[in-house]
Formats: C-alpha cells, structure tokens, sequence
C-alpha cells in the first residue's frame, strides 16, 4: 500500500508547493510509482507542472464533494512515474460547502482508498491553513512533512502545527506520524537561518532530515516554465538537494 | 474618520504582515494615529510587536463573536500613535464558528464603527486564504493594499484576489477600492523579478506603487526583537523603503 505524505504547514510561503512538486518529481525518477495530490485552491502545484488549471473540466473538487472518483480525475505527467490529481480555484469553496456534510474530516481518505495501492508514494500539497482541507489530508495520512523557512515567523507557526497533527492523531488518524522537518531556502551566508535552524535542532532533534534545501533561484523559475527543477535544470543546486531528500527518505 | 486598509493576498508568505505592520509603524512615525488590526490566526503581528499573544486575556476574537468591545482589547504598542487590536491561536477556530453567524461577513466592520474616529489609518494583516475572516477585512474596508513577490506562484494568485475583490465590491461594500499593488522581497540581480514586475505593470499600469521593497535581511531580522524595522535599524534600506511606501500614500 502507497505511503500517503501530507506536506503541510499554515505558515504561509515556506515552500510546501516546491517540495511537494519535485520531492514527488525526484521518486518518480527513482521510479517509484508517485501520486501528487493538489489540495490547494491557489492549484500552485498543478500550474508548476504545465497544466492550464482553468481548462481541466474535473479536479479534486470533484471528489471531495463526490461527483467524481479520484481514478477519473488523475492525470498524466511528464514523468512516467508520477500522476497528478489537479485542483483549481473551484476548491475556494469547498471549506463552506463541506462543513455540513457528515463525513467532512474523511473525505479525501475514503477518495484515495480505491488508489493508493496502485502507488508506492502519495503526497499532498496543502493550502496555508489549518481548515477543513488541511485536516482531511491529515487524517488520510500515514505521515506529515513540514516545510520549514528558518526564519522567525515560520518558527513561531511550528508549535500550533504540531498541535493540531496531535490532535488529528487522537481524534481522526492513530497512525499519523512526522515524516520529518525540511529546512527550505535555507540561506548559509545569514545568522538568522542557523539561528532558527539550530533552535528547532535542539526542540526537535530526531524529526530534522538531513538533507536542508538551499534558497536557488532555478527552484523558482522552473515553475513559470511548468516543469519539475529535475527536468528544467538537473545540474542545479535546487535539484540536487531534493534528489538527495528523496535518497534519504527511500534509504534511511 | 480614518480610512480602513487590508493588507491581503491569500497566497501565503508575500509580505502582508511584515508590510502591515512596517507601514503603519511609519505612518505612526509620521504622527498619523494608526490602528493595526491583526486578523491572522498565526499572530505574526502581534508577536512581531513583541506582545506575548499567549498570555493575552482577550484578542480580536472575542470582538467578532461579540462578548468583547473592539476598545477593550486595543493594545498600546512602542510608538505612541500606533495601537494594536492583537490576535492569538483561539482565532483559528473562528471561520466554523462564525460560518452560521447571520450578519458573518460585517462583524469586524461594525466592530470597528465605535474607533474609527479617532485614528486616521486602520491597517488589517489578513491570513493567506480567501475565507471568512479575509472577506470581514474586505467588507469592512476602503481600499485593499496587495503585497506581491514578483515569483511566478504569486502572480498566479492576483487574478483571483481581484475577482474576490469585485464580488466584495458588489455585494458587500460597494466603496471598496484598491490602494495599490506593492512589489515585496525585490531582487533586482535577478531576472524573474523583473520580468513578473514588468508582466504586474502591464497589466495594471495605474495600480502598482513606485516604491519597491527590497528583500533585506534587517526586515526579517526585526520581528525576532519584536520591534518594527524602523525601531530596529533605522538606516536600513528596508526601513527607508517602508517610511517612502508611507510618504508615498501621505502625499500622492
Ligand atoms: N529553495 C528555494 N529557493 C528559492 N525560491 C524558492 C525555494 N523554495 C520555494 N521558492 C519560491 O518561494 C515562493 C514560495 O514557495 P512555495 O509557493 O512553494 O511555498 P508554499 O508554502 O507552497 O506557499 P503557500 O503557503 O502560498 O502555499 C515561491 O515563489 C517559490 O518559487
Ligand atoms: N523585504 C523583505 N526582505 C527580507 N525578508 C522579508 C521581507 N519581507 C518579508 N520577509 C520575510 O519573509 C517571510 C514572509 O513574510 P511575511 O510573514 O510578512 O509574509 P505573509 O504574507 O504575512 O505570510 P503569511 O501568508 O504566512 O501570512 C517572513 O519570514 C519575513 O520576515
Ligand atoms: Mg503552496
Ligand atoms: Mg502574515
């Protein structure tokens, strides 16, 4: 059964879009089957793979509100290995139209279930919030990956998160786990990234990858150019270090 | 009566708060009584002003459900003539609770009715979605102040947040305007910067401030010594930067 990897975080900008995107890019060229799980309304993540969002005619909107199931609306990708499950601006509605129905929290659970033995890694990109979608992947999840910016805000929004996921634990998913803290745009030349960075090594000491993925400007273009970093500059620091987070989630 | 101002993008990690909180700390060093109102469940505005959220008795939360007056919570903060309307975790519960409210969309707005008077700016941080508590911001307000990263995702964004202010406009409050479109974490060596820049003044050439924000370590260094960045450094280009932003709407 495929591991399904929430990437979350309410703080808003720290790179959960980026990671989800070519950490799945970068299983998918170590050629394990990927799915990629766009749970965003901003639908950053299937834009950042080249599809026109604002064409698809069923996304994960779709599913959640169950007028689709998720094989219908899965989509190819221009790796072999990964499928994507779009989303687009239509989803700004679904935290309104969900809160009433009865089985709100578990909704993209009871979706993925007819899949995820299919794939040996599901991820899922999650909006900056701690509403109704961010929960229902929570409590589909085995594990959570938390993108981290190491500077004192994104610091500040760790505590609440790892609260509510304990929650979501007790209440909703006994199984849920930390896939790890991801330090991103990490900037070596600048005190104030060791500073945190060193701070949440020392709160958090078994939960941080080793892997750290440095600020590089290609990890921004590439989006704008609808391609994963791996395939639009695979000599490039920003690809190199989420292959290398790949190798350690798959090896270690 | 003063004029009301949200700082809002739902896409997450643009400069809303660091922009909220720095221009009204200039406009407040240029002796315009400000009011800075922290809408967003993180509270980055509130602890960036050093205030401890945690041990706060009451926040803007208990102003919209109503069992608190917006003067009982207001703040007094390091500047004279800024106060703060201050935010904690307790708002993250806010959006269910008040989906079922009759008068939901208004709450802040009638809430700010009883001060608007006595400042000259009320500034509003918002949170990185479109929901609830960004539309009670929308609904309540004169103008809107977009912060944008001139990166590919958060262009992307800027066309749904002017749809949401349109419908705000038509249904909601119909003198809504937009104060402008501001350029945040500017890198000017690098050229995704100036070609989104380009791409935002093209299509909204009478909209975009002259001021630019530069990306400049100083501004994320200050939130961790609770201080805005004209209180931290002074001399810094990102403080010079945010006190010409303030000259900029004072005089223009
Ligand atoms: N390592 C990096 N180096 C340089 N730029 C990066 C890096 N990671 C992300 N970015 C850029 O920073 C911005 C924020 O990243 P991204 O959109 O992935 O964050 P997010 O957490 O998904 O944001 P949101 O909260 O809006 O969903 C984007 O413009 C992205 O291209
Ligand atoms: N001009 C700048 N130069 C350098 N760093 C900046 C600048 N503006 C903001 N930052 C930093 O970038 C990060 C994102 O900024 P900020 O938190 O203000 O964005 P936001 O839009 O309020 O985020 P959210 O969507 O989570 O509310 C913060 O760590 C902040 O300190
Ligand atoms: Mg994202
Ligand atoms: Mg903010």
């Amino acid at each position: 059964m495929g591991r399904i990897v929430s990437v979350a975080n309410q703080k808003g900008g720290v790179g959960k879009t980026t990671t989800a995107l070519n950490l799945s890019a970068s299983l998918a060229a170590a050629e394990r089957k990927t799915l990629l799980v766009d749970l965003d309304p901003q639908g950053n993540t299937t834009s950042g793979l080249g599809i026109e969002k604002d064409t698809l005619s069923s996304t994960v909107y779709d599913v959640l509100i169950g007028s689709k199931r998720l094989k219908e609306v899965v989509q190819k990708t221009a790796l072999v290995y990964l499928d994507l499950v779009p989303a687009n601006t239509q989803l700004f509605g679904a935290e309104v139209e969900l809160v009433g129905l009865e089985n709100r929290e578990r909704l993209l659970g009871d979706a993925l279930e007819e899949v995820q033995a299919a794939y040996e890694y599901v991820l899922v990109d999650c909006p900056p919030s701690l509403t109704l979608l961010t929960i229902n992947a929570l409590a589909a999840s085995d594990s959570v990956l938390i993108p981290i910016q190491c500077e004192y805000y994104a610091m500040e929004g760790l505590g609440q998160l790892l609260h509510t996921i304990r929650l979501t634990r007790e209440e909703l998913n006994s199984r849920l786990e930390i896939e790890g803290i991801l330090f991103t745009m990490f900037d070596g030349r600048n005190n104030l990234s060791h500073q945190v960075g060193e701070e949440v090594r020392k709160h958090f000491p078994d939960k941080v990858f080793e892997t750290v993925i440095p600020r590089n400007i290609k990890l921004s273009e590439s989006p704008s150019h609808g391609k994963p970093v791996i395939l639009y500059d695979i000599g490039c620091k920003g690809a190199e270090s989420y292959l290398e987070l790949a190798r350690e989630i798959l090896f270690s």
